[in-house]
C-alpha cells in the first residue's frame, strides 16, 4: 500500500479522515489538511472524546488539549487545558504561526485564543453534565487521586494527603479500569 | 482523542492530535495528546505516528518518536508501531493504547496493546489506491 499521498488517523473517525482528504486534493498543505480534519472531529464530538461537552474533569468541566507539528520544518503548536474555546486545534495552529513557543496551556491560551480571534463560549452541554451527574451520583467513580483521604476509591473530595500509600499492584489493575474506548487520550 | 497523519505527493508530512482527554481527571491534568514525540511526531525526512490511549501512561515513554526513529532506522512502520507499544508494555502490561505510523513512502501500520474489552485498534486509511476513507484494523499485542 505504497502509495501517495496519505491521510490516516486514530478510531474509525471517517469524516475526519474525508475532510483531511478533501483539503489535499484541493491543493491543501498537509499542516491544512491536518487541522481541518481534526477541527472536524472537534465539530462533530468524536465518539465524545473529542472537542467541547466530552470528559468533565472532577469539577465538570470540559477542557482541550491539541497539537500540530510541521515535518518539514520542525515547528509545533500547542495547546493544553485549554478553556472556553472549542477549535482547540486551530488555537495550536495559531500557536505554530504566530508564536515563537511550541505549548501555551490554560486560562492563558484561552486568552491567546481569544486575542487572535477565537470565539469563547461554554463548553458545557447536557451530555457532559449528565456525566458529571452521574460520577458524582457514583461516589465519584471512576478516580485518579492516590495516597489522598477520603478513601477515593469509595467517597469524593476535598481529598487531603494520606500518609500509607496504595500498593503499586493495586494502582495499576485501577489503573486499567479508568482509561477505555470511551476515556481516552 | 483523534491523532492524525498526513503526507503529501512530495513526501511533506504533518501530524496533529485533538482530545478533551480522560474523563473526570483532576482539573489541570494535561494528557500526552499536545506533547511533541508523545501524542504525534512528524520528520518528513523519517515518517509520521500518533498516539491514542491512556496518555499519562503512554507519555512517559515518547511512542511517536520513538516510531519515526526506528522508521528512519528502516524499520517498517508496522514494526515500528509494535516496537513502541512493546516498549510500554514493558513496564506497564495492562495500559490500554494504540499508534498509527506511516513512513515516507506512504507504507503505514498500526499497533495497539490488548486488554481486556479491547482486542482490536480500528483506523481509518485514505490514498490514491482507496480514493476514499477506508475502515482498516489491527489485532492487538
Amino acid at each position: 500500500h505504497a502509495s501517495l499521498p496519505l491521510v490516516i488517523n486514530t478510531w474509525p473517525f471517517k469524516n475526519a479522515t474525508f475532510t483531511a482528504w478533501s483539503v489535499l486534493q484541493a491543493g491543501g498543505s498537509v499542516l491544512d489538511a491536518v487541522e481541518r480534519g481534526c477541527a472536524r472531529c472537534e465539530a462533530e464530538q468524536c465518539d465524545g472524546s473529542v472537542g467541547y461537552g466530552g470528559s468533565p474533569d472532577e469539577s465538570g468541566e470540559t477542557t482541550l488539549d491539541a497539537m500540530i507539528m510541521n515535518g518539514n520544518t520542525m515547528e509545533v503548536g500547542a495547546v493544553a487545558d485549554l478553556r472556553r474555546i472549542k477549535n482547540a486545534i486551530g488555537v495550536a495552529r495559531a500557536v505554530l504561526e504566530r508564536t515563537d513557543h511550541t505549548l501555551l496551556v490554560g486560562e492563558s491560551a484561552s486568552v491567546f485564543a481569544e486575542n487572535m480571534g477565537f470565539v469563547a463560549e461554554d463548553l458545557t452541554t447536557n451530555k457532559s453534565v449528565n456525566i458529571f451527574s452521574q460520577w458524582l451520583k457514583g461516589n465519584c467513580q471512576p478516580n485518579y487521586r492516590k495516597n489522598v483521604s477520603p478513601d477515593p476509591s469509595t467517597s469524593c473530595g476535598p481529598y487531603r494527603p494520606r500518609s500509607t500509600p496504595t500498593p503499586r499492584q493495586q494502582q495499576q489493575s485501577e489503573r486499567t479500569r479508568h482509561a477505555n474506548q470511551r476515556s481516552h487520550d | 482523542t483523534i491523532g492524525m497523519v498526513v503526507l503529501d505527493g512530495s513526501g511533506h508530512i504533518a501530524a496533529g492530535t485533538s482530545t478533551n482527554g480522560l474523563t473526570h481527571k483532576v482539573p489541570g491534568r494535561v494528557g500526552d495528546s499536545p506533547i511533541a514525540g508523545a501524542g504525534a511526531y512528524a520528520d518528513s525526512s523519517a515518517g509520521g505516528a500518533a498516539a491514542t490511549g491512556d496518555g499519562d501512561v503512554m507519555m512517559r515513554f515518547l511512542p511517536s518518536y520513538l516510531a519515526v526513529e526506528l522508521m528512519r532506522a528502516g524499520a517498517d512502520p508496522s514494526a515500528a508501531c509494535e516496537a513502541a507499544i512493546s516498549r510500554i508494555k514493558r513496564h506497564h502490561s495492562q495500559f490500554f493504547g494504540a499508534i498509527i505510523c506511516a513512513n515516507t513512502t506512504g507504507h503505514y501500520g498500526a499497533a495497539c496493546n490488548k486488554v481486556s474489552g479491547f482486542t482490536q485498534f480500528h483506523f481509518m486509511v485514505s490514498n490514491p489506491e482507496t480514493d476514499a476513507p477506508v475502515l482498516k484494523s489491527v489485532d492487538c499485542l
